[in-house]
């Protein structure tokens, strides 16, 4: 029975189509994830993949990875990336170009903004079911705080605590513009 | 498992080696070499939490079990693409049109004695002593379960606060201050504050005034006056509320 069950389980998956986006910002790009719950095989291989297009100026939010590691190639274009490690240096700092690759271990918090041409690349997830926390946003860790502790955990004021956590509603990705650095709304 | 780890020829009681002194409290540290624990795989803290403390958000390389040894406090989680279910009630601005929340945030959960409490790897979660007497939790990380992919290390991520002693910072410190202030969409000036670069605080601090936040009132005000009504399951009289 092999032949009806295994040897047809399905094994590939197109991530580089527009429409099949899970996370999209006409401003910012989309991404496209790959894991157990669309492509069952990988439960037993227990990887995951994500497919991310950004536009010029673009950022992906800072976030970690729960329970996996990312290997991130770049297949065009240049990002500038941050990755802070658990002492809160950084670990790397500084841009990843096209046919270059960069690990992002589990836990490590990291920023990319895609330079002026934007990016794209595959990220390697080594999870099945990766999840990733965000650190700003509206689904983030800091909008889950309440603002009482952020004000006090910071040393802001309650003012500021709660620009921190509603200043950004996006979820993952965001156009980046460096006119409105200074310039927070409330 | 790195097959030396388990030669124990002999087993000793051991107690924690390690003291990392806080504002408001302290983190004792097993030994992480102790061939015991390298054995289970696991490493072992005991956490400190004087009253009015609070514990900032943190995460780890590992799930964490945690059993409540003394006092009594509140916990959160913050899990992700979970919502913000407890919110506050909303009041209306100067135009009565200008409706919106005061704040809102993950669920929160009280702890006490006897209480064991669980985290996953990477989830991040903080405790706050809001009784009367220091808060004790002992705390296991299990860090050769599959959910830590890194090394058999207990590793820490800090969301705030840093600890010169160790030497150890935020997540955002190691961040430039403008591309914070771009993701957070900030000021520059409240982005240079979220790397608590000049905290020396530790990550255990002193709240001056009662830490507030939005909670459901709690049954009844202490264990005593629990335990004097247990129902026909050992669950408590719940008659004074319909």
């Amino acid at each position: 029975g092999l032949e009806e069950t295994v040897c047809t389980q399905r094994l590939q998956e197109n991530l580089d189509d527009p429409s099949r986006a899970d996370i999209y910002d006409p401003e910012a790009g989309r991404i496209s994830t790959l894991n157990s719950l669309n492509l069952p095989i990988l439960r037993r291989l227990r990887l995951g993949a994500a497919r991310v297009f950004l536009h010029r100026n673009a950022m992906v939010l800072p976030h970690w990875n729960m329970n996996a590691h990312s290997l991130m190639y770049v297949t065009g274009g240049r990002l500038w990336v941050e990755v802070v490690k658990s002492n809160g240096e950084a670990a790397f700092k500084g841009e990843v170009r096209q046919g270059q690759l960069l690990l992002v271990p589990q836990g490590f918090a990291v920023i990319k903004r895609s330079e002026s041409e934007g990016c794209e690349y595959i990220a390697f997830r080594t999870n099945d079911n990766a999840v990733v926390n965000m650190l700003t946003g509206r689904l983030s860790a800091m909008a889950g705080l309440p603002v009482g502790l952020v004000a006090n955990g910071f040393r802001v004021s309650l003012e500021e605590a709660r620009e921190i956590k509603y200043n950004r509603q996006e979820t993952m990705l965001a156009a980046a513009n460096p006119s409105a650095q200074g310039t927070a709304e409330a | 498992q790195a097959p030396d780890e388990c030669r124990l020829d002999q087993l000793n009681a051991i107690e924690p080696t390690n003291r990392v002194q806080s504002e408001a409290g302290l983190i004792e540290y097993w030994d992480p070499r102790d061939p015991q624990l390298q054995c289970a795989g696991v490493a072992m803290l005991r956490v400190t939490i004087r009253q009015n403390g609070l514990y900032l958000p943190t995460y780890s390389n590992g799930p964490i079990m945690a059993f409540v040894v003394q006092g009594q406090g509140v916990t959160g989680a913050v899990t992700s693409g979970c919502p913000e279910t407890y919110q506050e009630s909303q009041e209306f601005g100067q135009e009565q049109q200008d409706l919106r929340l005061k704040d809102m945030h993950q669920k929160v959960r009280q702890m006490r004695k006897g209480d064991v409490l669980v985290f996953t790897a990477g989830t991040a979660h903080w405790y706050h002593n809001d009784g009367n007497s220091p808060l004790v939790f002992v705390a296991l990380v299990d860090v050769s379960n599959y959910g830590n992919q890194l090394d058999r290390i207990l590793r820490t991520f800090h969301l705030a606060g840093s600890n010169p002693q160790l030497p150890e910072r935020s997540l955002f410190a190691g961040f430039e201050t403008e591309i914070l202030a771009q993701s957070f969409n900030i000021r520059m000036e409240t982005a240079e504050k979220l790397k608590n670069l000049d905290d020396s605080r530790g990550n255990i601090v002193n709240i001056p005034q009662k830490l507030q936040f939005v909670r459901p009132p709690t049954r009844g005000t202490t264990t005593e006056q629990r335990e004097q009504y247990p129902g026909p399951w050992g669950e408590y009289d719940e008659e004074e509320y319909n």
